[in-house]
């Protein structure tokens, strides 16, 4: 474990815990996409199949339940909450995610490191959330209201992937031949996809206005 | 940490 893996750790689950303030406190998703919290609880659920085979450490498998536990929470309280639910905009998410899950699934069949059912699911998993936050930006490009929480949020839940690639980086010079291209790649794409967010998230913050996104 | 087939990042 080094200081960026954690911290990226760290920031990924203050993007949940924020997410599930959100939704816990004031009752609302408002500009959330439903589609990505889904895309999200079937990453986790692929990549953590190994959750009682293989045991890495308490940090790893309590890490692990966590994030199935508020993913899936998440997606209750949207579909089923009487309240939380009546501030889904389901008009304006309407991103099919078949249409991200079945090319993950090809990619994921002839890209792998084995061609075991794990290790394809693990890295479904991967290909899967490097695109997952798409219905979101495309919902937030639709909606235009970002309220703050929303925009924390993504801020981190991007700013999580970004620290990985640190982690990648220090785990790449420290460790003899630890190479994994599947991973490297998945995250490469998944941030340089929160760019433009990142940039109109920054410009916002710098001039103390409203975040706004460029229809 | 990484023993041959485990994946040990979250």
């Amino acid at each position: 474990m080094n200081i960026f893996r954690l911290t990226a750790d760290m920031t990924h689950l203050m993007s949940v815990i924020v997410l599930l303030l959100k939704i816990h406190t004031i009752k609302s998703c408002a500009g959330i996409s439903l589609k990505t919290q889904e895309l999200y609880a079937i990453v986790f659920t692929c990549r953590y199949l190994d959750i009682f085979t293989d045991f890495i450490s308490f940090y790893n498998t309590i890490m692990k339940v966590i994030f199935l536990w508020t993913s899936f929470s998440i997606v209750w309280y949207m579909r089923y909450h009487k309240i939380v639910r009546r501030s889904y905009d389901k008009d304006q998410d309407t991103f099919r995610h078949v249409f991200l899950m079945l090319p993950c699934l090809v990619l994921a069949l002839l890209i792998n490191e084995r061609f075991t059912f794990k290790e394809v699911m693990w890295t479904f998993s991967f290909y899967l959330e490097a695109v997952a936050i798409l219905p979101q930006l495309v919902l937030l490009q639709r909606t235009r209201n970002i309220d703050n929480l929303t925009g924390q949020y993504i801020f981190l839940l991007g700013a999580y992937r970004a620290l990985y690639i640190l982690n990648w980086i220090y785990r790449y010079v420290t460790e003899p031949n630890y190479v994994h291209w599947i991973p490297w790649m998945s995250g490469l794409v998944q941030t340089l996809l929160y760019g433009d967010f990142f940039y109109y998230y920054f410009l916002s913050w710098k001039n103390n206005v409203k975040l706004q996104l460029p229809a | 940490e990484e023993d041959e087939g485990k994946h040990d990042e979250l």
